[in-house]
């Protein structure tokens, strides 16, 4: 598995649609001045890995992450986010094996309607999880880890740190 | 499975008592059970001893001593499974230049299997990216994201100077 | 008493109103009784909009934003009254150049009256020193301080590479 | 009153006395990498000055801030702090007027004694709270910032900020 592409419209501060390509091998850097969103990049891909809890994307609920519009901008009515991963030794579970390009896609709309997509089909959060299971991915994984929270590993509890083995075991 | 775990377990710890001295220019640090003998549902602890120190209780341990323990975990989980990415925003704010030295070192190695994804201020850290995204705000309240050559990147930092400054 | 809280409150508030859009480059924020009627016992709430932001919950700032939110806050108390001294620990971690400048720009001013202290690793900020600390463990686990040049400041902060660097 | 110099001993990472003079106007700067001491210098303060929480000074206990010992030193068995301030117009309370610099110093031994002083003479915890009182020192006080804990202003709840505004009324 590999991290192709996010691509993000109406989710935080991101009205239009906005797509990043990742560079399939090596560091990719994200820059920008206090404010402008890089942080929000990491909560948009939180959340369609299947983020239940609105205050760990620093909002009161979860229609926070649909954007709320700007001086210049009205709110919008939906947010959507879609990060895509190339499957090269198709070596995800059987069901996707067959393509070589695997996608899940979130969506919120602002009458509290939601659904979750895998390659623009409709699933369920299980269906994303299950995807995800044994990569490190999503949930307690240890491949996230947001801003300011680096030390959370040293001091958290005992039990807390034993969930991140879980995760690799 | 119990006997998963325990052999999951041991193995990570392998790599991080191999991993922190790297990261701090010696001295130790482990993994510990809360309660051996309960494998199923037993807390995990961390034994770290930097160079020179003796051992204490890690909420003594400094900032950047604390980033750099993280860390050393982390990557050693890593180096046992690695995930396919790896994200981390402003992990590096912490460090002096020495250990921003070493986390970008290791940073490196560790692409050899997960691609890394990495928010950051400093420009040091900046150098060791194969590709560089910026977002910005021209219109303010809207982001947007640019992909910048990497001596552009250093202009996008400094944005134009906005009255009141 | 009630009275003096409701005077000092309302001194801090023109002060902090005026303050954060200079932080901001515009924008506004202002602070608000919880309970207007109970002066004694009343909360403070902080409301505050970046230029080009709709007016939202404060927790959806970013890591920056909260901390020039903070700082424009503590130096609106100082403006009002001056503690003889002003402890900062790493507060300029979370900026970004532009903000970095603001924040020194300011540090600066309010030095006519209170002394600075700031323990930091940002060479921009290490620039508005009149004097410099080094503390080191030349002695691994002991710690010791001397004073420094300027010009020494630099090199201290870049501690030989230890083996494992 | 001018901070004029800080003299610690014994204190966390400290063990030998170290003594640090404030440049009267200005700024001063400390630096120096990861784990040499710099926020012990900044406990070191706050804790002569009253501080109560061997929490809030990131120990368990309050044994804790006594230097513990290193791989080539052993353990010492006091802790000392003296913070000195110029006094310059005496403007400190009635008590203190005739004094140009004023000093306080807090011990603890291993034992478990602890000691508050004003100018070498023993004196109660409440004696130095008084003597800081209305300055913005100490307590609840606005100007000592913590590491990591800038943003705790924006975070805290309503009552916590209350006091803040409180220590300037
Ligand atoms: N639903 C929303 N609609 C519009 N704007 C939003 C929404 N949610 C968050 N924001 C805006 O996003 C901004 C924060 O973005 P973010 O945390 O990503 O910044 P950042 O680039 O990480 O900055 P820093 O370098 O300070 O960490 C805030 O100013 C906030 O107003
Ligand atoms: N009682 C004690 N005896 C001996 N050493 C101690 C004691 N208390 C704390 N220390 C040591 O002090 C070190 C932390 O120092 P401090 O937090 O001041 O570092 P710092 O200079 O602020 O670093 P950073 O730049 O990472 O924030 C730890 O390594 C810890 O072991
Ligand atoms: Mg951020
Ligand atoms: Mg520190």
């Amino acid at each position: 598995m590999r991290l192709l592409r996010l691509e993000l419209a109406g989710f935080k501060s991101f009205p239009d649609k906005v797509s990043i390509d990742f560079i399939q091998d090596g560091v990719s850097i994200v820059v920008g001045p206090n404010g402008c969103g890089k942080s929000n990049i990491v909560d948009a891909i939180r959340w369609v890995l299947g983020e239940q809890s609105a205050k760990h994307l620093r909002g009161a609920q979860m229609e926070d992450v649909i954007f709320g519009g700007s001086t210049s901008r009205p709110a919008a009515g939906l947010a959507q986010v879609t990060l895509s991963f190339a499957n090269p030794e198709h070596d995800s579970i059987n069901k996707y094996s067959e393509f070589s390009e695997i996608s899940v896609t979130r969506k919120l709309f602002r009458t509290g309607e939601s659904l979750y997509q895998i390659n623009k089909t409709n699933c369920r959060l299980s269906d994303i999880r299950e995807l995800f299971m044994d990569t490190g991915i999503g949930g307690k994984g240890y491949s996230i880890i947001e801003q300011g929270k680096i030390d959370r590993i040293v001091t958290s509890s005992a039990l807390e740190r034993r969930a991140l083995i879980d995760e690799a075991a | 499975s119990k006997k998963r775990f325990n052999e999951v377990y041991k193995r990570i710890n392998v790599e991080f008592r191999a991993l922190f001295p790297k990261f701090f220019g010696g001295g130790e640090a482990f993994l510990k059970l809360s309660d051996p003998e309960d494998l199923l549902d037993s807390g995990v602890e961390i034994i770290a001893q930097p160079p020179g120190k003796t051992m204490q209780n890690l909420t003594l341990l400094s900032g950047g001593e604390k980033a750099m323990t993280a860390l050393a975990l982390i990557f050693a989980i890593f180096q046992f499974k690695p995930s396919p990415f790896c994200l981390l925003d402003e992990v590096d704010a912490p460090l002096d230049d020495a250990n921003n030295h070493r986390f970008n070192a290791h940073v490196r190695l560790l692409t050899e299997n997960s691609q890394f994804i990495i928010i950051t201020h400093n420009k040091k850290t900046m150098e060791i990216g194969d590709a560089m995204f910026g977002v910005t705000m021209e219109e303010p309240g809207s982001s947007k994201v640019v992909s910048v050559d990497f001596e552009r990147g250093q202009k996008l930092i400094e944005p134009p100077r906005r009255k009141g400054a």
